[in-house]
């Protein structure tokens, strides 16, 4: 554990429970994008299935059990909660997702580091996550006025993945024969989805201004 | 190398 990877993981923590605080104190989810929620819901459900075959620390276990309870949790409240469901921008939030899921799992189905089932699934859930924001992305260009929170679970999202790559570089220097070229393409082709709304994030900031995307 | 050492990030 290095600092670079503790700030990805806190800042990721902190944009789970945000958007989790926001829909459960303010009883909202407008502005939020079901589909990616539900992409983050399945990465999490596949990636962590190793919960039951390994062990590495509790650091580890319990991190990985929060983030499955917590997209969960989401998916529920926007799914089911009766006052919440009722704020959710179903005309907006028309992204396709399955579309993603497929390519996802075709491309892990042929690359992959080794085929058993855990370790494609792992794979998939590492496609699956680079462009599981992308609904979320579409639904802030159309709705273009955002409330605070849903920027700002945007802008922790995209800190994580920041801390990452940061963290990765760290490994590489310090680590012998840390080379990880699936787990660094993914996490970059992640990255770079951010870029265009930290763009326009900071220059909302800058001038003092609420975050409006161009249509 | 076959250790799994990413395996180990979130």
């Amino acid at each position: 554990m290095n600092i670079f990877r503790l700030a990805g993981d806190m800042t990721h923590l902190a944009s789970v429970l945000v958007l989790l605080l926001k829909i459960h104190t303010i009883k909202s989810c407008a502005g939020v994008s079901l589909k990616t929620q539900e992409l983050y819901a399945i990465v999490f459900a596949t990636r962590y299935l190793d919960i039951f075959t390994s062990f590495y620390s509790i650091y580890n276990t319990l991190m990985k059990l929060i983030f499955l309870g917590s997209s969960f949790s989401i998916v529920w409240y926007m799914r089911y909660h009766k006052t919440v469901r009722r704020t959710y921008d179903r005309e907006q939030d028309t992204f396709r997702h399955w579309f993603l899921v497929l390519p996802c799992l075709l491309l892990a189905l042929l690359i992959h580091e080794k085929f058993t089932f855990l370790e494609v699934l792992w794979t998939f859930s590492l496609y699956l996550e680079a462009v599981a924001i992308l609904p979320q992305l579409v639904l802030l260009q159309r709705t273009r006025n955002i409330d605070n929170l849903t920027g700002q679970y945007v802008f922790l999202l995209g800190g994580y993945r920041g801390f990452y790559i940061l963290n990765w570089i760290y490994r590489y220097l310090t680590e012998p024969h840390f080379v990880h070229w699936i787990t660094w393409i993914a996490g970059l082709v992640q990255t770079l989805l951010y870029a265009d709304f930290f763009y326009y994030y900071f220059q909302s900031w800058k001038n003092n201004k609420k975050l409006q995307l161009p249509a | 190398k076959l250790v799994d050492d990413t395996k180990d990030e979130l």
